[in-house]
């Protein structure tokens, strides 16, 4: 099964 | 600020609404910039339109403004091709004016919006130094998207010197497109051009990068940045004047 990731994960909140 | 050619900023709107419904304008002296997600957090859009690249522009205080992309795509869809738009918000205004002019200034048309409350997260993006840069014609770009969602919901592209290949596979069965770097480039408009430190291999949902190229009439060449475990960054320069910057977040296997 594939999911999706947030790109929260990636990124975070300036 | 205005322009003389409001359809640049029409194409700005269509490019973003489907993606964001609404979101929060920046406005500053240096110019307008936005950013979004969409509403699973898995997209972003950042755009920037640079002072510079307006007829005229002026900001006297920054200011931050809420507004629904999907309304201000219908009242852009009563322009004119060739009319000049220019967009105002007066002090302690609670809406935005969009105001048309003929080319030849025998019709005026002026539209007020109202202003949003809106909550919205802003994230850092820090500068990458990607493993491979490709530019291709945006037309192109759209094509794939288009043939390759036939296939399945995700697209797998992988990079290699010779060239770049998306493919995808479902129920029906799997397909591929393979494109050759161009090797001698007559017309840069319709060359395929890869950088590439690293070769990847990274999939994607298909839906999302068919709504970034909703922005595709605002450039002919497209850029997709790509890195292992990175969200890839679609851009299309708005000419002389800024970009429009799609991010999206890799698929992986559960």
């Amino acid at each position: 099964k594939r999911h999706q990731n947030q790109l929260r994960l990636y990124y975070s909140s300036d | 600020a205005r322009l003389l050619h409001g359809s640049i900023f029409a194409k700005v709107i269509e490019g973003l609404r489907e993606l964001v419904n609404e979101a929060t304008w920046e406005c500053s002296g240096n110019g307008i910039t936005l950013q979004a997600m969409d509403s699973s957090h898995v997209a972003l859009v950042s755009l920037v339109m640079r002072s510079e690249g307006f007829e005229s522009y002026r900001c006297d205080r920054n200011m931050s403004l809420g507004i629904s992309l999907v309304s201000m795509s219908k009242v852009l869809k009563t322009m004119g091709k060739d009319d000049s738009l220019t967009i105002r918000v007066n002090d302690d205004s609670d809406s935005i004016i969009i105001a048309m002019e003929s080319q030849n200034q025998d019709k005026f048309a002026d539209y007020e919006l109202r202003l949003m409350d809106l909550d919205s997260e802003h994230l850092g993006i820090p500068d990458t130094d990607y493993s491979c840069a490709i530019k291709m014609p945006s037309s192109e770009f759209s094509r794939i998207c288009r043939d390759m969602s036939i296939m399945g919901d995700s697209v797998l592209i992988c990079t290699t010197k010779e060239g770049v290949k998306f493919s995808a596979k479902g129920d029906l069965g799997q397909g591929s497109i393979r494109l050759v770097q161009t090797t001698n480039i007559e017309k840069e408009e319709e060359a395929v051009i890869i950088e590439m430190k690293e070769a990847v291999a990274l999939t994607f949902a298909v839906r999302y990068l068919s709504m970034f190229c909703k922005a595709a009439p605002l450039s002919p060449q497209v850029g997709l940045s790509l890195s292992e475990d990175t969200p890839l960054m679609c851009e299309f320069k708005i000419a002389e004047m800024g970009h429009v910057r799609f991010y999206l977040a890799p698929k992986i296997e559960d």
